[in-house]
């Protein structure tokens, strides 16, 4: 029985141990933060002091690259941190505060040169961001796109959250609606999270889909290899698809991987705050996991995962069955008109465009990622 | 001249609605001796081989695998042609514009100057600010352009349209009718 996700409950539904924490020195692991967003040290120590007991752990921040504000912690900031050392935990942490230094400079686009300006970087970053791909230049994602790349050659995990509005919705000249996709979430060199809640809230059990979950097709970016098999056999074999007009079946399909986004316990400005919820809560713990394989992986002198989803959607659609739980409950959120009345696509077997492949089952996910 | 991002939607800030945080709200155009910063993305060589080359190092199946690149190798990769380099650096001298710097991989510059040269060299700009409680942002609400010259070295101007980010994946607290129903 709990009364909401903390850094315990996630470590007993994801099969973390006391010891799967990280122990080397040359790992780290990082997330970004824009607009006015600041955490505060405090917040973080007593979020460990309060929900870290059961595991090693620590309880600072190492390193800030940009502006700390001296104002209020955000929730979101409080967030991000303390879930990404939860599940991450022992590992150091670095936040990119991008607040905007200068009123005309666009805090994404500060963060994509701070990448291309650092030679010495963490191996993980993890962002809760994005805009619909409709109001974005092509040039832009393109562009953006191609920083992501920039990042993957240069072993980096970028891992975005998927959105908190399931597949979305746009009015279309002529008043038909389709989905309505979300970037950077739809870059195919980005793992992108979904979210997902417990079947029965008040215990840890298995997980059905959080229905905010963002997912769904990209209108830019075509399908990449990695992932053709695997949503080609999503779109034969669901039971039920909304109406092809809504999405474009040749694009990025995104989630890649999911985590529970719901009912989390955050501490900031020193309040311990219950039901906060979104796929900016499962971001983190999904990231906060990838360093932890990372540093098993260094401390065999392997290097790090970098780009993640090729080895991901090679070892789920390969049979690593213990490497994720699947989830195949429940739909997400959409269109509230006639033809979709409300809803989007539904989880099923194997990966979906609400929890991409599913949730991590920890010790199978790192049996499996060490092996490559 | 050349519009690079012709299709880049400005949100002018809405009223916002009822029970909700308020939106930026326009509070006129900026002095032309207001200073902004401008970020050029310069056109990279090399798209195709990265594209390869991540392919490859994230493909465990692949010999390369794990085998990632330094900054400066990918510099070296992605950085544009001295061509690039030249008729943008140019075209920004001709408009004053010396207060720049690049990044590592070159591919990048940025430059501070007033309002008023930064019209001048992107004709079609107009910068206003645009206030959300504490803060303050200047953008503009016009499309700009550059020369047809620059059109193959430039992909786009940051700082002219997009808003600084909302928090997509929101982590608000639901409402009490949410956490009822679960």
């Amino acid at each position: 029985f709990h009364l909401g996700v903390t850094p315990s409950i996630l470590r007993k539904r994801y099969n973390m141990t006391a010891g799967d924490v990280g122990v080397v020195a040359n790992n780290s692991q990082a997330c970004a933060q824009f607009l006015e967003q600041y955490f505060h040290q405090a917040d973080l120590a007593e979020f460990m002091q309060l929900f870290g007991s059961s595991f090693a752990h620590r309880s600072q921040v190492d390193r800030v690259v940009g502006h700390q504000g001296r104002g209020k912690a955000g929730l979101e900031a409080s967030l991000d941190v303390e879930y990404i050392m939860s599940t991450g935990a022992n590992i150091s942490t670095w936040v990119f505060s991008n607040s905007g230094r200068h009123e005309s400079q666009e805090p994404f686009l500060a963060w994509l040169l701070l990448l291309s300006n650092m030679s010495s970087l963490p191996w993980v970053h993890t962002v809760s961001y994005g805009d619909d791909e409709d109001s974005l230049s092509l040039a832009y994602m393109e562009r953006v796109n191609l920083e992501f790349m920039k990042a993957a050659a240069r072993g980096l995990t970028i891992l975005f959250a998927s959105g908190d509005d399931g597949a979305g919705c746009r009015r279309v000249p002529g008043g038909n609606h389709t989905f309505r996709p979300s970037f950077p979430a739809s870059s195919p060199y980005v793992t992108t999270v979904g979210g997902t809640s417990f079947k029965n809230p008040f215990l840890v059990t298995a997980e059905v889909t959080d229905y905010i979950s963002g997912g769904g097709f990209s209108n830019v970016f075509p399908m990449p290899q990695y992932q053709a098999a695997a949503v080609g056999r999503f779109l034969r074999s669901a039971p039920k698809l909304p109406p092809g007009s809504y999405f474009n079946r040749s694009g990025r399909a995104y989630p890649d991987v999911a985590a529970l986004s719901d009912n989390y316990w955050v501490v900031t400005n020193r309040v311990p705050l219950p039901w906060v919820s979104g796929t900016s809560a499962s971001t983190p713990v999904v990231g906060g996991m990838v360093a932890l394989i990372n540093d098993r992986r260094l401390g065999r002198g392997l290097p790090p995962l970098g780009f993640l989803n090729p080895a991901l959607y090679r070892l789920a659609g390969g049979g690593h069955s213990d490497a994720i739980y699947d989830v195949t409950h429940g739909c997400h959120l959409s269109c509230l008109d006639g033809t979709v009345q409300g809803q989007g696509f539904c989880a099923g077997p194997a990966w979906d465009p609400v929890t991409g492949w599913g949730t991590p089952n920890f010790p199978g996910l790192l049996r499996a990622l060490l092996a490559p | 001249g050349h519009a690079p991002e012709p299709d880049q939607l400005f949100r002018p800030p809405s009223p916002p609605p009822p029970q909700r945080a308020p939106g930026w709200t326009h509070s006129g155009r900026v002095d032309p001796r207001h200073g902004v910063q401008l970020t050029f993305a310069l056109r990279q060589r090399g798209a195709q081989r990265l594209a390869q080359i991540v392919d490859a190092v994230s493909d465990p199946r692949s010999p390369r695998y794990g085998q990632y690149l330094s900054l400066e190798q990918v510099r070296d990769l992605v950085q544009p042609s001295p061509t690039t380099l030249l008729t943008v650096l140019k075209w920004l001298q001709g408009h004053g514009v010396e207060n720049c710097q690049s990044v590592t991989t070159r591919d990048f510059v940025e430059c501070h100057m007033p309002a008023s040269t930064a019209e001048r060299l992107l004709p079609g700009a107009e910068f206003h600010r645009f206030v959300k409680g504490q803060q303050s942002t200047v953008r503009s609400p016009r499309p700009y352009t550059v020369p047809d010259e620059l059109a193959q070295h430039l992909d786009f101007v940051s700082g002219l349209h997009r808003f600084p980010p909302e928090r997509r994946g929101s982590s608000s607290t639901r409402d009490t009718k949410d956490v009822g129903s679960g």
